[in-house]
Parts: C-alpha cells; sequence; structure tokens
C-alpha cells in the first residue's frame, strides 16, 4: 500500500491529469502579419 | 518449485493474467514501443523534431526552430516599418493571378488572411467558377461533365467539387446547393 | 513581505507598458527597439536600483501572469470548452515576461563580467520556483501547471538561441535550469509532474543537454533529472495495476527514453547503473530499455548466429565505464573491509554466514533487501574476479571462475538468500547482461555456472524465471540478455530441458517453444 506521503502525491498528481500540457504550450506563438491588411468576409477564414 | 511470486509459477500468473486483462501487467509485459509515433528506424536523430512526452508524432515543420538569415524574417523586419520590404518589393514582378494554378490560389487564400492577397485570391477562383459557400466556409464547383440532377429555383442537387483545405485536394461529393449561401463575386480593390 | 508603498502598482503599471510594448513593437525573435525604450522607463522608477527591488519587480510580474492565466482558463471553462485561441492568450504575458527577463540577463554589466547575468538568471528562476511551490501549496488540487511551464521553457528558448552574449554563459544556463529543474524534482511538486517531464523531454532541452554540450559536460546533470523522475514514480509503479495519471506519466517517460536510447545510447550506457537503481525490478521493459542502449560506434554481432563464440569477440577484453563510485556503495565499512578480506584470504569465515544479514533492510515484504547495495556488492565482487583472473594471466572461463573466493560468495548468495532475496540477487547479475564487454561475458559465464553447478532446482528455477521474463516483455532486450539465454537453451551441458519447471504448464511449454523457435 502507498505510503501517506504517496497518495498525497498521487492526488496532486491526479488532479495534473485533468491539464495536461499541450504541445503548443512549449512552441512560440506564430505570428503572421498580413504585409497588406485588408477588411475581409467575416465567412473567411480569419486565422 | 519456488510457490512464491518469485519463480516460474509467479511467471505464469501474470502471462495468464495477459490473456484477461493486459492492464494489469503492461509494466511485466510491456508495450510496443514502436507505437508510441517514434520512427525508429530513422537514421537521423529523433530529438530535433520529438513532439514531447505526450505527442502523437514529431513536431510540425513550422514549429522547428531553425536559424536563417536575418533578412528572410520578413515579419520581424516589417515590425521595424516598411522600408526593407518596400525596397524588395520593387524588385519583384507584379502578380498575375490569372496565372497562376488553382492549388496556389487556394493556397493565397487560407494562407494569407486579413491580407489583400486573400481577396484577390477568392476574385481569381470566382473567375475559374468556383463559389465560395458561406455557412460550410469552403469552396465548391460544378463537376464537369456531370450534370446536374435536380433543379429548383432556389437550388440544385448533383455532383460537385469540394475544396478540402485539409487535404489539400478536391474531393467529389453529391451536394445540394442553395444559391443564396454562395458569395457573390468578391469586391476585388482596383488599386491591386 | 513588506513591500514599499506604491511598489506593487507601479511595478505592475510598468509590466502592463512592457507588454504593450512587446506585443506592437516586438516580433516573435526581437524586441530589441521596445527595450531600448523601456529601460529607460525602468531606471527613472528606480526599479533596478537594487537587488531587493528588482526581486519584488519580478515577484510582481510573475504574479500578474499567473493570475491572469489562471483568470484564462477558468473563464474558458465556465463558458466553452477550452480552445487553442484561449489558451494562446494565456501566453501573451508569460512571452512578454520572459523577453523582458532574456533582454535584462543580456544586457546586464558588460560582455566582460558574465557573472551579473548568471546572478540574474538564478535570481529570477528562483523566484520563479519559489512562486510555483507556494502556488502548489495553496492552491492544491486547483493547481495550473500552465504559467511556470511556459515561464520556464520559454526562457530556456529565449536564452539557448544563437546570440554571442548567451554563449559565452551557456554552461552555466544550462546548469541553472537543471538546479531549478532538480529543486523542483516530482517529489517536491507532484502537481507540477506533467509539466516537468513536457520541459526535461522538450527537443531543445534534450538538444542543450544531451547533443550541444561540450565534452558530455550536462550529462551527469540530466542524468540527475532522469532520476528524480524514476524515485518519483517508484511507489507507484511497484504496484501492477497502474491507476491512469500513473500510466500516462509512464508512457511519456517511455518515450523520452526511446529518444535518449535511439540518439544518445552512450549516456544510458555510461549511466546505466544509476538508473538500475532506481527503476523498480518489476519494470522489465524500462529496465530493458537502458540495458539494450551500446556504443554508437560498435557494432553488434548476431546473437542468433549459429556457434557465437562470446569470448572470441573483441570486445569481450574491454570493460564498460562505470561511472559509479561502486567500492563507496558498499556500506557500511566495516562491511566493505569484510568483503576486501574475503575476497583476498576467504577470511572471517563467519563473512558468508553473515551475508545476507548485510544486505536485509527490513521484514516488509517487498522492500526486505537493500536492491543498490546488492547491485554494487555484485557490480564490485565481479569486477574484482575479473582483474584477479587477468592478473593471473588468464581470462574468464567456466575453469578460471570456479573454486574462488568471488565465486563462494555469489553461491552463497543463490543457496542462502529466501526466493526474494534470490530474485533480487540473479536480478543484478542479469542487469550486467548488455552489449559485448569483459563484464557482460563474465556474468553470463557467472549466471551459466550457478545454473550448473547449483544442487537444488529451485536456483536453476529462478534463473530461468529472471532471463525468461526479461525476454517475454516486448522489445527492445539486452544483446547479453539473448546470448545467454540462447546457450542456456542450446548447450546439451545444462540439461535445461530436462527440468520439470520447463514443463509446468502449457502456456509455460509453450512459451518456452516460442522463444527457443525464436532464438534457434
Amino acid at each position: 500500500p502507498l505510503q501517506k506521503e504517496h497518495q498525497l502525491q498521487f492526488q496532486m498528481m491526479e488532479a495534473a491529469h485533468q491539464h495536461l500540457p499541450v504541445s503548443a504550450d512549449s512552441e512560440r506563438m506564430r505570428q503572421f502579419l498580413p504585409r497588406n491588411p485588408y477588411p475581409t468576409p467575416l465567412y473567411y477564414p480569419q486565422h | 518449485m519456488v510457490n512464491d511470486q518469485f519463480g516460474m509459477v509467479g511467471l505464469l500468473t501474470f502471462i495468464r493474467v495477459a490473456e484477461t486483462d493486459p492492464n494489469l501487467v503492461s509494466l511485466a509485459l510491456g508495450f510496443d514501443l514502436t507505437a508510441l509515433g517514434l520512427n525508429l528506424n530513422a537514421t537521423d536523430s529523433l530529438y530535433p523534431s520529438f513532439g514531447g512526452p505526450w505527442g502523437e508524432g514529431p513536431v510540425r515543420a513550422e514549429d522547428v526552430e531553425f536559424p536563417v538569415p536575418q533578412e528572410y524574417n520578413i515579419s520581424d523586419q516589417l515590425r521595424y516599418g516598411h522600408e526593407f520590404v518596400s525596397s524588395v518589393r520593387e524588385k519583384l514582378a507584379p502578380l498575375k493571378m490569372n496565372r497562376y494554378k488553382e492549388e496556389l490560389l487556394f493556397y493565397m487564400f487560407y494562407t494569407y488572411t486579413g491580407d489583400v492577397l486573400q481577396i484577390l485570391a477568392a476574385g481569381e477562383l470566382f473567375n475559374r467558377d468556383w463559389r465560395y459557400h458561406k455557412e460550410e466556409k469552403i469552396w465548391i464547383t460544378r463537376a464537369p461533365g456531370l450534370s446536374t440532377v435536380e433543379k429548383g429555383g432556389s437550388f440544385e442537387r448533383g455532383m460537385y467539387y469540394f475544396f478540402d483545405p485539409i487535404s489539400f485536394r478536391k474531393i467529389p461529393k453529391e451536394f445540394i446547393l442553395e444559391y443564396d449561401k454562395l458569395e457573390e463575386r468578391p469586391t476585388v480593390p482596383n488599386n491591386f | 513581505f513588506d513591500d514599499s508603498q506604491g511598489l506593487v502598482e507601479k511595478s505592475e503599471m510598468l509590466f502592463r507598458e512592457w507588454i504593450r510594448l512587446y506585443v506592437t513593437q516586438g516580433s516573435p525573435r526581437d524586441s530589441n527597439k521596445a527595450f531600448a525604450s523601456f529601460i529607460h522607463d525602468l531606471n527613472a522608477s528606480g526599479i533596478l536600483k537594487s537587488d531587493d527591488i528588482i526581486t519584488r519587480f519580478f515577484r510582481v510580474c510573475i504574479q500578474f501572469c499567473v493570475s491572469q492565466v489562471y483568470q484564462g482558463l477558468q473563464a474558458a471553462k465556465a463558458s466553452l470548452p477550452s480552445t487553442p485561441l484561449v489558451r494562446t492568450k494565456c501566453y501573451q504575458s508569460v512571452d512578454a515576461l520572459v523577453r523582458l527577463v532574456a533582454l535584462l540577463i543580456r544586457h546586464i554589466g558588460d560582455n566582460s563580467t558574465t557573472q551579473p547575468k548568471i546572478n540574474l538568471l538564478n535570481k529570477f528562476l528562483g523566484i520563479v520556483a519559489g512562486l510555483l511551490i507556494q502556488d502548489h501549496d495553496i492552491q492544491k488540487q486547483d493547481f495550473q501547471q500552465l504559467p511556470f511551464h511556459r515561464l520556464f521553457i520559454m526562457l530556456f528558448q529565449d536564452l539557448n538561441q544563437s546570440d554571442p552574449v548567451f554563449d559565452t554563459i551557456g554552461t552555466q544556463i544550462l546548469a541553472g535550469f537543471s538546479n531549478i529543474l532538480h529543486i523542483l524534482s516530482p517529489l517536491k511538486v507532484s502537481g507540477f509532474v506533467y509539466a516537468w517531464l513536457e520541459i526535461i523531454g522538450n527537443r531543445t532541452f534534450i538538444a542543450r543537454m544531451l547533443a550541444l554540450a561540450a565534452d558530455h559536460k550536462c550529462w551527469a546533470m540530466y542524468c540527475q533529472l532522469l532520476l528524480d523522475l524514476f524515485k518519483f514514480l517508484q511507489p507507484y509503479l511497484r504496484n501492477a495495476d497502474l491507476a491512469k495519471p500513473v500510466a500516462t506519466l509512464y508512457r511519456g517517460t517511455l518515450r523520452v527514453l526511446l529518444v535518449i536510447l535511439h540518439d544518445f545510447p552512450d549516456f544510458l550506457c555510461d549511466y546505466c547503473y544509476h538508473f538500475l537503481d532506481a527503476i523498480p525490478p518489476n519494470c522489465i521493459q524500462m529496465r530493458n530499455l537502458v540495458l539494450s542502449a551500446f556504443p554508437r560506434n560498435m557494432r553488434l554481432p548476431d546473437p542468433f548466429t549459429a556457434n557465437l563464440k562470446f569470448e572470441m569477440l573483441a570486445d569481450t577484453a574491454v570493460a564498460p565505464r562505470v561511472l559509479l563510485n561502486v567500492g563507496g556503495m558498499i556500506q557500511p565499512a566495516k562491511f566493505k573491509a569484510d568483503l576486501e578480506s574475503y575476497l583476498r584470504t576467504r577470511a572471517p569465515v563467519t563473512f558468508l554466514s553473515e551475508l545476507r544479514t548485510n544486505l536485509q533492510v527490513s521484514n516488509e515484504h517487498g522492500t526486505r533487501y537493500n536492491i543498490p547495495l546488492l547491485n554494487a556488492l555484485v557490480l564490485f565482487v565481479g569486477t574484482q574476479h575479473i582483474n584477479a583472473i587477468r592478473t593471473r594471466g588468464q581470462t574468464p572461463s567456466m575453469s578460471t571462475i570456479a573454486h574462488t573466493s568471488h565465486m563462494d560468495i555469489f553461491q552463497n548468495l543463490a543457496v542462502d538468500l529466501d526466493t526474494e532475496g534470490r530474485y533480487l540477487f540473479l536480478n543484478a547479475l542479469a542487469n550486467q547482461l548488455r552489449y559485448p564487454s569483459s563484464h557482460t561475458h563474465y556474468f553470463s559465464l557467472v549466471i551459466l555456472y550457478l545454473f550448473a553447478h547449483s544442487n537444488t532446482e529451485v536456483v536453476q528455477e529462478q534463473i530461468t524465471r529472471v532471463l525468461l521474463e526479461r525476454l517475454v516483455v516486448n522489445r527492445p532486450h539486452p544483446w547479453g540478455l539473448l546470448v545467454t539465454f540462447i546457450e542456456l537453451i542450446k548447450n546439451g551441458a545444462y540439461k535445461f530441458w530436462a527440468h520439470e519447471f520447463v514443463h509446468c504448464a502449457p502456456e509455460v511449454i509453450k512459451l518456452f517453444e516460442s522463444v527457443a523457435r525464436s532464438c534457434m
């Protein structure tokens, strides 16, 4: 059986497991800058 | 024979359990490590494109940093003003949308979001009988050689090509097309 | 505590201004122009006046970022399922702070004195770590890894870009991060464990620590981090039934180890003994992964070659690198002294009968034995034996290893220990079966000798068990293990197939037949 200390650690690990890191968390944000900004219809892809 | 977990009977126990509850013996019998999204037969190193402990595969190509000459970083140059970009632009051939293949037009439409190039590409696609479906948010054209199966006042039904931006291919599909869902000719600015 | 009046507000205001500059004037890679104007504001506001004020300023900025992220994630939870856009919004203030800190480190002091830069880096890392631990203790199960994770990994990336200033303090940067990650080991901050593994398994981190640092300077630090991870996993992996959070962590660890095995096998070779002490005995595949590593420049002969003559391989004369202080691990000092005395003179006569006691730590089932001590003992006795044989101008063989004080010890352990102890002892022997080397050859002989000369089937059965369980597990399988097992089942001298335990159940018979088929 787990010792009390390990049981507590496990509870924290279990909670953290609900919020696993995603790959984007470790990547630079890629900012695309329009060279010639122009208002495009909202139904066009925006990103 | 040894009658506890440390002999052959102990080994037999987890072999038997593996047939009914493989998760219980995952440590003892292990995983198929070739199914963890890594190309273990690669001759090149894996780490430069490693997607991390929970990645399903390698990182996307655009996330792999590589040192390039400063002049290539056009986005950085733009931040500091347009002088450099303007000087480069003057040396480039003018855009001729009607000369570009469909692939390039779709690339421009999906990549240059919020930019005049997106509108120009949309305009040229319209000229080539592609129509943008405002609800499906996808480009459609009639499949050549296949006539419409059904036609009403406000709609038609038949085979069409949809352009899928994920696979980057035209995919044929039967579809009911409502005319009011299609975008009219895009307004292309005159000075470009 | 006791911030001077207005300092928190001033710091927040300055930081918000920096974020604005970072977003509008900076770029993903370059914020020099924004920094050039902002540094005047920092100076004018007195933030850079003293160590104490800079520390408080950093603290305020980090707390601001953390609070932004918590608010962002909570807002997302309250409305829609979390979208990538919401998450990227959380990155902005963190990235801005990281950029500011990187630029401060770059510009502090002058280029001839690097110490102020290193001090500033370590100060910032320490503050992040302190706030992380505090947040972890306060928030408990609501703790969010994201802000701290991104602070560390983005700062690491910024400081490891190609830059002449950062290049001069490259090793200290790596040492700073390794040190702080060791302090934040999963044993200490279990709620951060997934982000922690994401950092040490990050491709840039692996590149810097294992590939690019000259002369393998950072290998020992990276080894320590992996040991922190294994030690954390130990209690959970000792139970066969893995809970989902543990299974996720274990799989992530395997992925990282696989990359290291593929790209840096020499690292696993060098630190093999460290890892074997930390990997629980029931993690057979993970252990095999470490044991399967062989030096990059080595070509392994096919273990299934007919009539493979192990002793004729040139590599059999070469010992593997042992970076562990094996002799120093044999404690207490009296035990070590008695051991050395017994090896030389077979005295004191009570040594063998007391051997078991020295290896036991408790009476609790499953933790009775000091496994690192047992591993060290086996390795120590084995290497002493190899040296003794060589000193006589001989090479290890079935005849030269027999009837020696060294073999007395091994035979005594095989006979005198209970089933658990014997299992662990045989594991310690099997742990030496790696790539072709003097150790692999010698310990292969020891195992085969014990099998052949045992007067009880129990020893033979447990030898079989230890070897077979390492073979039935999914790949990889160490070269030395395959060669030893093939020899055992092919060489009629061992009468392997005559033993009852080989035929004890249909599944076992099938298993042996299947393994024998692939071996032959």
